[in-house]
C-alpha cells in the first residue's frame, strides 16, 4: 500500500541546505502496523509528512495504493488524505477556540455523503473511545496537554480511513493511558487498517508487527517484533 | 523555598466547574530535585503553572522564597518570574519566525545589567549544552519537535534561575538524548539549584530525589528516591 524507492527531502536555511532524508527505501504492505524509531532530528516526522500527502519529497519515488502521489498536484494531495488517510501530528494541530466535539468532526465536513446527525453520532463515539467523554465542550486551552493528544487521535479515527499515520501519540501520555490508545491501535490494526507510529519508547513499539530505525535521514535496521 | 498550602484551582467551563486542584500541601526545600507524575488529566501542569507565578489559585496559600505568591499583583509575579525562575512549557511555547539563538537570549532581555555581547555569549552556550551549536539560525518550524523542545530548555537555563520548573521536558525525546538532557539538570541540581519535573516515565523520575503523584487533582504519594 506504501512504495518508497531513493526518496530525499532537502530543506534551504539561508546559505545551508539540511539533508533531512538522504535517499530512503520502505515498502509496507495492507494491514501491517509499523513502528518509526530513530534519534531527535533523524528525520521521522519529515518521513510521516511525505507518506501522509503533506509535503513534497525533493527527489525519488512514493506510490500509495497504486498511485504515484510524487506527481500529483496540490488538491489532488488533499482529496487523497481527507479519504484515506488520518494524521496525528506531533504538535496536535487543534483548531483554537473550537470545542473538542467540533474538531473531531472536521475530517466529516468534507464528506458530503454523511449527515450533520450521523457526523455528530461518529465524533462523539471517537470521543468516548479516547476516555473524554466529560471533556466534549471544552477547547483545547481548557485542556491538559494529554488530553489534547487524545481529542487529536479521536480526529485521526472518525472517517475510518485505510491508512492511519501517528508522530508520537503517546508522547504526552502516563503509561496506563498510554496502553489503553495502544489497545485501541491494535483492535483497528486486527480489523485491517494500516498503521505508521512514530515513537521514541521501546515498550510502545513492541506492540507492533515490525520497526524501522532512523539515522540521519537513512533507515539503518528494519526488522520484525517478535514477542508481542 | 517552596511552600504550599490546601492549594485550590477551579476552571468555570459554561455551567460546569472543574476542580482542577482540589486542596494540595507541598514543601520544597532548597537544592531538592522533585518528580511530578500522575495520569493524563490529575493536575500535575496546572499546579506547575501556580508554582511558576503564571496562574492564581481560587483558595490556599503560596509562599515562593518566603514572599506570599497568592497576594502578589499580576506585574510583581512577573518581575519574580524573570528573576528567579526558569519556565519549560509543555507546548515549548517559542516565538514563530525568531531563530532558536533569539529565542534562548529574550529572558535576558529584562536584563539591564548584561550587555549584548554576554547576552549572545550565554545563549550560545545553552544551545551548545543541549546539543544545538548546528541549528541556532533555524526558525521553530525548521526544527523537529524534539529540538524545538530543546531550544525551550536551553531558554529556562540562560538566566541561571534559582529554580527551574520542567513540564514534560523529555517527552518528545529519544531514550539517548533524553538521558543526555536529566544529565544535565542533574549537574544543576548538584551545583544547589532547586527543580520541579514533571514526568509521566518511571525511568526519568529514578534520576531525581523525590518523587510526588498526583491523582484528580490530590497528592495521593510521596517518597524519596533511594537507588538514583
Ligand atoms: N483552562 C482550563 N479550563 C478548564 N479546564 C481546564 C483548564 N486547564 C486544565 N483544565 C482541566 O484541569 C484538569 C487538570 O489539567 P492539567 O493540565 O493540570 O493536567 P495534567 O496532569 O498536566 O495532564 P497531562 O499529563 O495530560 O498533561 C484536566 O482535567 C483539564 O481538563
Ligand atoms: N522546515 C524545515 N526547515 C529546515 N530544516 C528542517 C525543517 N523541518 C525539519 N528540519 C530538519 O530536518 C531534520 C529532520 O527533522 P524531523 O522533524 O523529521 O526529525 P524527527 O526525527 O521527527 O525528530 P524529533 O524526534 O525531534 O521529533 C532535523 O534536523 C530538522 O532540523
Ligand atoms: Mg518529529
Ligand atoms: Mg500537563
Amino acid at each position: 500500500i506504501i512504495d518508497i524507492t531513493t526518496l530525499k527531502k532537502d530543506y534551504h536555511v539561508g546559505e545551508v541546505t539540511v539533508h533531512a532524508l538522504r535517499g530512503v527505501d520502505l515498502k509496507i504492505n495492507e494491514g501491517e502496523f509499523v513502528a518509526i524509531m530513530g534519534a531527535s532530528g533523524s528525520g521521522k516526522s519529515t518521513m510521516l509528512n511525505i507518506i501522509g500527502c503533506l509535503d513534497r519529497p525533493t527527489d525519488g519515488t512514493y506510490f500509495l495504493d497504486g498511485v504515484n502521489v510524487a506527481g500529483m498536484s496540490k488538491n489532488e494531495r488533499a482529496a487523497m488524505r481527507n479519504l484515506k488517510l488520518g494524521f496525528v501530528f506531533q504538535s496536535y494541530n487543534l483548531l483554537s477556540r473550537t470545542s473538542a466535539l467540533e474538531n473531531v468532526e472536521l475530517p466529516l465536513m468534507y464528506n458530503r455523503v454523511i449527515s450533520a446527525r450521523e457526523r455528530r453520532e461518529k465524533a462523539v463515539a471517537a470521543l468516548e473511545a479516547v476516555g473524554l467523554a466529560d471533556r466534549m465542550g471544552h477547547m483545547p486551552n481548557q485542556l491538559s496537554g494529554g488530553q489534547q493528544q487524545r481529542v487529536a487521535i479521536a480526529r485521526s479515527l472518525v472517517n475510518d480511513p485505510v491508512v492511519i499515520l501517528a508522530d508520537e501519540a503517546t508522547g504526552n501520555l502516563d503509561t496506563r493511558t498510554s496502553y489503553e490508545i495502544m489497545s485501541l491501535f491494535q483492535d483497528l490494526n486486527a480489523k485491517g487498517k494500516t498503521i505508521v507510529f512514530v515513537t521514541h519508547e521501546p515498550d510502545i513499539a513492541r506492540c507492533m508487527t515490525r520497526s524501522v530505525v532512523f539515522r540521519d535521514g537513512h533507515i539503518i535496521r528494519e526488522e520484525e517484533v517478535k514477542n508481542r
